[in-house]
């Protein structure tokens, strides 16, 4: 086991197991920050757990943050180990991050569909859903992207449950959907709702599931460009900004959409890199530059929703 | 466990509506199996489509019948992962 979040290889893919031991850790470490909650179960019955970072207080505004609810984007899993890690040993001397974190929570799920990330290291590298079984088919899982009740069964996603993005039978049918949005609704003080995905460098923000324009459509799109301009600042990496409908195509059930429609102003979707040259075969040592251009676009959304409470 | 020997992902980089129209043809066209990463969706984004062995020839033959340019950006898919695999079994030693 790993004994101390300093001999963790931030810089290497790791299987699901590696990172629920490195969870330990990193609570044991930082136990006045940090805690491990488990949220539920998924379908193949293993756990799913957020790591929160929290000062005090009970429900405090808070942020939220998925990585990996596409099993096979790996880069955005391990992304999120590093911020994770990069959160807890800053508190303190991150001025920003330190204020922030004494007023508001940040709740991270970063294996956010378990089951698909540990087929991913056994059977199918490049498997993208969940590993639920539908009846009358062969095939299996549900794209946890199109899960959502947010425009369910609309444009942009598939009936078939052999399609890779399947909406599944219902909204938040997935076990692994229902936990998160079982939580986001009884805590009910979520601010700002980021989903972490790879690859295409695209900074999103709320619908997929309609072309039209969001109420606040401005102020997210302003977020999204000071967001990429930060990031853009360690290796010139270029990301587009929009809407999820107007920059990439109309996808319905879509995590981001679901939490928008529930009053979550700052929901924001990121595509991690690459540029298409691996794909979902991001190169480990890619890793940490990836989390590290993506942590000032982070940094930079979360301190304006502490600034812009409502 | 699933291998790729032989699997390629190709980039199209799309000219036209015209292109869209016919690369969403092929989206349909499910005894090629195919993988869209990057889905057709407008002259401004590229098309990374991972194609199985199996279907190389056909998909190849279809974007030069239609005079669709691409690029190969994975060779062998089964080679990278494969490094990707060694490299990890290295760092949990």
């Amino acid at each position: 086991q790993e004994r101390s979040t300093r001999s963790f290889n931030f810089g290497a893919y790791h299987p699901l197991e590696t990172i629920y031991s490195w969870m330990d850790t990193l609570v044991a470490q930082y136990p006045q920050l940090v805690t491990k909650e488990e949220i539920g179960r998924s379908y193949e019955n293993r756990p799913m757990y957020v790591l929160k970072f929290s000062t005090g207080g009970t429900k405090r505004p808070a942020i939220w943050i998925d990585t990996g609810i596409h099993a096979r984007e790996w880069v955005s899993q391990a992304t999120g180990v590093w911020t994770a890690n990069k959160i807890a040993s800053e508190y303190t001397t991150d001025a920003s991050l330190t204020s922030l974190l004494n007023t508001m929570d940040i709740y991270m799920l970063i294996l956010t569909n378990p089951d698909g990330y540990a087929y991913t290291h056994t059977n199918d590298r490049m498997w993208r859903k969940t590993r639920s079984r539908t009846s009358g088919s062969a095939c299996r899982g549900v794209d946890p992207n199109r899960n959502w009740d947010a425009g369910f069964g609309g444009p942009g996603a598939s009936k078939s449950p052999c399609s890779d993005s399947y909406h599944g039978p219902s909204a938040h049918s997935e076990i692994e959907v229902k936990n998160v949005v079982n939580l986001i609704k009884s805590h009910g003080n979520f601010k700002s709702f980021i989903s972490v995905h790879a690859y295409s460098q695209l900074l999103m923000y709320p619908y997929g599931y309609s072309c039209r324009a969001v109420p606040h459509q401005q102020e997210l799109d302003s977020i999204g460009r000071v967001a990429v301009e930060k990031l853009a600042v360690l290796y010139g990496t270029k990301y587009k900004v929009g809407s999820i409908c107007n920059i990439i195509y109309q996808a319905s059930g879509g995590s981001i959409d679901w939490s928008y429609d529930v009053g979550i102003k700052y929901s924001f979707a990121f595509e991690l890199r690459d540029t298409g040259r691996f794909g979902f075969i991001l190169p480990a040592n890619q890793i940490i530059p990836t989390a590290s251009e993506t942590w000032q676009a982070l940094k930079y959304i979360m301190g304006y929703v502490r600034d812009h409470p409502y | 466990e699933r291998v790729f020997t032989g699997d390629q992902v190709l980039r199209v980089n799309v000219r036209s509506e015209e292109d869209l129209q016919l690369l969403r043809a092929m989206e349909t066209q499910e005894e090629w199996e195919l993988d869209f990463w990057l889905h057709p969706v407008s002259t401004e984004l590229p098309v990374d489509i991972r194609v199985p062995r199996s279907s190389l020839s056909s998909v190849k033959e279809y974007l030069q019948a239609h005079a669709i340019p691409f690029t190969v950006v994975i060779e062998n898919m089964q080679e990278v992962l494969d490094e990707e695999k060694a490299e990890m079994e290295m760092n949990r030693m």
